[in-house]
């Protein structure tokens, strides 16, 4: 898959720690995501979504975001994406 | 379930739309219905029941916003995030709802476009309820917009998202495979847009009884109005004595948290001590507030030093303030302010000379006479009297529910008149005008 936008992935990195995907993101610090984390939050979220979990920020991923939605979050802020349900 | 679940603890939940959308193509009235069916959805399955109520303090308030709406979560203009509502608990908010007014709510419209009020209302109360979202493919609770869910009268929920909020209440007894409870649905619930316009041509209902032809299970005056129940109905006449519809109302859908089961009441009335409505049914009771069953009911009627076997009759008599109770030939007294028996009874009916020994129910009304009623007839007790007035029985459906005399049933009282003068009670009419075929109503408020 072409390499995401540097927008893309700011909208994304955004839009996973709104919907409890990734920590929300430390106001202080700006607490960058590490890569790996990053492919982990899409990943659960892909898998939430019915989508593959590919961990990568593809098409398919970033339709769905931009998808008309509930606010609530999908996972608890607290809930680290990796926890098994 | 990714939250942990929270729940509500009590079973009876009001709601209320506070704010409507500003510019939207859906009325009030269509809106509030289909807030009315999304939490149907829910308590159709489930031991809980809604009411909608005027005042701000229902559980569930509906409100349509915009942007940032003072509750950390704005919205974001057209598309994004469409609505959230917050989970049960204590805090003030618990339950509430938004939808964006941003968006485009329709119903009944094509997947195309808009917003489906219906499909998103079903989402966010199972959010009021405790529910989280969901990956399941086809539950309702996933977190995006999949379009409608069809016709919001035949719509039910997906397996999966009735386990989960079976877990959180359990299963109403009208559903559950064990229980063999036959629970017809009230069958007349808000209206939706197509059939507004053809409203008044419902035909009436079918197993609804005759006002001019029955006897009533019970009788009551309540806040000044009389209520003649008869099976799942009542008949509502206003304080000036004027029938409100010819056609009796469903009584589960007027007094809510009656369970659906009940077919009929042994007996009503209107404590005089707060103004609560009793309702009897066999040995147990309901106490409302307004037209809501209150919670913790039903309860033993043994709660009033009662035996078991219901009670046929009940009446506050406007002479003593005190409360009678009937059941075959015997009567009891009992004080609802100090909320005991009268020591002494029962003691053999009737109390009043005349008056016969069985009863189907009484009731005080505004003239502060008290009237007692058993099959097709009533009789007139005068205040502070001890005796039925000269001239009665008279015929309850002429002088109560606009019958004529031809389609009084078997009365033997037709054409005769109280000494009171009062065969036709003022502001009623001998000849019912419902003769030539058009409703007879009167507005009330």
């Amino acid at each position: 898959a072409p390499a995401p936008r540097a927008e893309d992935l700011s909208l994304g990195a955004e839009w996973l720690s709104r919907f409890g995907y990734l920590p929300p993101a430390d106001p202080a610090t700006g607490q960058l995501q590490t890569q790996e984390e990053l492919s982990k939050a899409i990943a659960a979220m892909q898998q939430f979504g019915g989508l593959e979990a590919t961990g990568v920020l593809d098409e398919a991923t970033l339709a769905l975001m931009k998808t008309p939605r509930c606010s609530l979050p999908d996972l608890p802020a607290s809930a680290p994406a990796r926890r098994r349900r | 379930q990714t939250l942990a679940p929270t729940k509500w603890n009590k079973r009876n939940l009001s709601w209320r739309v506070r704010t409507f959308p500003r510019d939207s193509a859906l009325g009030r009235d269509t809106v509030r219905a289909l807030m009315y069916y999304a939490l149907k959805v829910w308590s159709d399955i489930t031991p809980l029941n809604f009411h909608e109520v005027a005042g701000s303090a229902a559980d569930i308030q509906i409100d349509f916003s915009k942007a940032d709406h003072n509750d950390r979560y704005p919205f974001d203009g057209p598309g994004g995030t469409v609505a959230h509502a917050f989970f049960p608990g204590d805090h003030h908010a618990a339950g509430d709802t938004h939808f964006d007014d941003d968006e485009a709510w329709t119903f009944r419209s094509s997947d195309a476009h808009g917003m489906d009020l219906f499909a998103v209302a079903v989402h966010e109360f199972g959010h009021a309820l405790g529910l989280s979202h969901a990956a399941a493919a086809n539950s309702i609770m996933r977190p995006y917009y999949q379009g409608p869910v069809g016709d919001p009268l035949r719509y039910g929920l997906p397996y999966e998202d009735r386990v989960r909020i079976w877990q959180l209440y359990g299963v109403r007894e009208s559903v559950s495979p064990t229980v063999q409870l036959h629970t017809p649905e009230p069958k007349e619930p808000p209206l939706l847009p197509e059939s507004l316009d053809n409203r008044s041509s419902i035909p009436p209902r079918k197993d609804a009884p005759h006002r001019c032809s029955t006897h009533f299970d019970a009788v009551a005056q309540i806040r000044g109005e009389a209520f003649f129940f008869k099976g799942k109905y009542f008949w509502r006449l206003n304080r000036d004595r004027h029938l409100v519809s010819l056609q009796p109302a469903q009584m589960h859908r007027f007094w809510r948290g009656l369970p659906l089961h009940l077919d009929s009441v042994d007996a009503v009335y209107e404590r005089t001590s707060d103004h609560k409505i009793v309702f009897f049914k066999g040995d147990r009771y309901w106490v409302f507030k307004d037209n809501n069953v209150e919670e913790g009911y039903p309860r033993p009627i043994s709660d009033f030093s009662l035996p078991p076997g219901g009670v046929d009759a009940a009446f506050s008599w406007a002479h003593n303030d005190r409360t009678y109770f009937f059941k075959d030939q015997l009567y009891w007294r009992y004080d609802d302010h100090m909320r005991r028996m009268d020591p002494g009874y029962p003691a053999q009916s009737p109390l009043w000379r005349g008056v016969p020994s069985t009863l189907d129910d009484a009731m005080r009304w505004s003239d502060g006479a008290s009237y007692f009623f058993r099959g097709q007839k009533y009789w007139k007790v005068l205040d502070g009297e001890l005796e039925a007035a000269p001239g009665y029985p008279q015929s309850t459906a002429r002088d109560w529910l606009v019958c004529g005399d031809q389609q009084v049933d078997g009365s033997d009282t037709a054409g005769t008149t109280g000494a009171d003068g009062a065969h036709a009670p003022p502001g009623q009419h001998d000849q019912s005008r419902s003769e030539d075929g058009y409703e007879v109503c009167s507005c009330t408020s």
